[in-house]
């Protein structure tokens, strides 16, 4: 497993973002990024996951630290437009990812990522995915803590492997 | 724009399995992950956005429609242990993505897409991004006129182009 893995990278320069209780039908995602798309605010990760009541759902993206104040004003003043029930920020927080080719598929290495966090005894906020790349939002406090306990399960085995042979 | 997006791909195959009301503590994602390592279950997106309810939180997974019954099954097994509420389950969904380097840092790309989703009335089910792809679940049955709707907005206006130029 240890050599599917390319590297663990920590970004401390995102806030979250989040827009509660939108109603769950099609318009509602394109009014949100289309307001910001039109201030010049880029987004690094969108996340939303299954609505928990009926027919309303949330949405969650991380901007720049330095966007947080815009994104979150742009924000406000469209829920009522949007029929949202309120937005919550959370500038508190940093991104860990791992990258690798092909990672996805092999389930070791997720449950690999979140073991090492748990036994480190750090809390995941959100986790997204892709093909090459699984990142999880994490209190930043404890970031430089969750890359190094990620890069132990996946890389000391390997470094003890070369010692071993040496 | 146009250019920014390589193309419009989109996956039939996956289903949906979303284990609800678990510990928002550290551990709780390792469990379900190394649940699912163990019994080789390849899992596709992995999505977990902010907790509705205090200390709780829940986690949506996808995997090859081949695997559901036997992640579902584990998954409800492991509820007790988890100290989670439910495991819920959709089948008829479809993952559409859009791919492109450098895309998410142009904010237009990913209102361009949920636009044409809007458009289409298409209802959006779930979101992830990375840095290169943006992808959503939307309904199983709407997943070819999705992919219409997002290549005429990216690509048609391309082609006009080209037409209008020979
Ligand atoms: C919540 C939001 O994603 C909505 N379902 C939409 O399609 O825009
Ligand atoms: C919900 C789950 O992600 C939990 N926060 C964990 O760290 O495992």
């Amino acid at each position: 497993d240890e050599r599917v893995i390319a590297g663990v990278t920590c970004d401390k320069n995102q806030a979250l973002v989040a827009v509660l209780g939108m109603p769950d039908e099609p318009g509602s995602a394109a009014k949100v990024f289309t307001r910001l798309s039109t201030k010049g605010i880029s987004v690094d990760m969108i996340i939303q996951s299954m609505g928990k009541e009926p027919h309303t759902n949330d949405i969650a993206f991380t901007v720049n630290t330095w966007d947080l104040q815009n994104a979150q004003g742009l924000m406000d003043r469209l829920l009522g437009d949007l029929g949202a029930r309120s937005v919550e920020i959370d500038d508190k927080i940093a991104k860990i990812s791992i990258v690798g080719v092909g990672m996805i598929d092999r389930p070791g290495i997720a449950s690999g990522m979140f073991e090492a966090l748990a036994e480190a005894q750090i809390n995941i906020k959100m986790i997204s995915t892709s093909e090459i790349k699984i990142s999880v939002l994490v209190e930043k406090s404890n970031a430089d803590k969750a890359v190094q306990a990620i890069h132990a399960k996946f890389f000391v085995a390997e470094q003890s492997l070369v010692d071993s042979k040496s």
